[in-house]
């Protein structure tokens, strides 16, 4: 449903971000 | 001006975009030959996300009347899909070879395409929950063009009982969407719709029973009641129209407002 796909994009989205901090964590580091 | 149109499409993309914007500034400043850390838990969190979101959108495309979203949801899953693959492909070279430098761009052009298709997938989605409200606007429009033809109570009644609950309908859809854009212009536009639209049903649901009333008595001033319905009428449907234009606007049609 409507709210199922909204919550999906959302964890899509959270966890593309985290895999991008891991990545960074080490080149900032 | 905001770039996404709906404050839900900003919460979901705003935190990804500035870190695949860094990514990508980070890359541009050489790379500073760092070693790519082990990627291979959090790709696995994205491709897992990737799998649920492709079949909630699968269902989606396939359960809905709606065709376009039928037609154009594929497609948008088809490039979250690919990116998730860049990512695994990436995560295997770096575990190789940690300054691998196809695998960083597999990472950044991964990580571009799942910001992408997970915008494109939600302007699908979002696009299309828009026609439900303007097809309701329609179905309004429709009911009120039959106003015209009430010209005993009995049908006035029934009016009535058709007109408000789509009517009611429309205002709450309307005014929830109203309340997730960000365009601030939008917004006041749809605020002031509703309000309108809300104002002149009960004054035109007046104007017909008078129009009745006159008809069935001695029919002096009919004409008058008539015109008088006939432009609430008009004026009704003109803010309607207004809600279907504006509902459809997305911050790109600035010019619009031009």
């Amino acid at each position: 449903d409507s709210s199922e796909m909204v919550r999906q994009a959302r964890i899509l989205a959270q966890s593309t971000a985290e895999l991008i901090q891991a990545i960074r964590g080490e080149a900032e580091a | 001006m905001p770039v996404f149109h709906t404050k839900t499409i900003e919460s979901i993309l705003e935190p990804v975009a500035q870190q695949v914007s860094r990514l990508v500034i980070i890359h541009e400043e050489g790379e500073a030959g760092h070693e790519m850390p082990d990627l291979e838990r959090p790709v696995f969190a994205v491709s897992k996300a990737v799998t649920n979101l492709v079949k909630v959108g699968r269902e989606m495309s396939t359960s809905t009347d709606d065709l376009i979203l039928k037609q154009d949801m594929p497609q948008a899953l088809n490039k979250v899909d690919e990116a998730a693959r860049l990512l695994v492909e990436a995560a295997k070279l770096s575990k190789i070879d940690p300054l691998s430098k196809p695998a960083r761009m597999k990472l950044i052009e991964g990580s571009r395409w799942i910001l992408q298709g997970t915008s494109n997938v939600l302007l699908v989605f979002d696009e299309s929950e828009v026609r439900k409200i303007v097809q309701d606007c329609k179905k309004t429009l429709d009911y009120l063009s039959v106003a015209e033809v009430v010209e005993n109570m009995e049908d006035l009644v029934q009016f009535v009982r058709d007109l408000s609950p789509i009517l009611s309908r429309v205002t709450v859809e309307v005014c929830k969407r109203t309340e997730d854009l960000t365009h601030q212009i939008h917004r006041e536009v749809l605020n002031r719709c509703v309000e309108q639209v809300k104002t002149l049903a009960p004054i035109l649901i007046c104007s017909m029973k008078i129009f009745i009333q006159i008809l069935s008595q001695d029919g002096k001033g009919v004409e008058e009641a008539a015109e008088n319905r006939n432009y609430l009428c008009g004026r009704m449907s003109e803010e309607l129209n207004e809600i279907i234009r504006v509902l459809q606007l997305t911050t790109y049609d600035e010019d619009e407002w031009d």
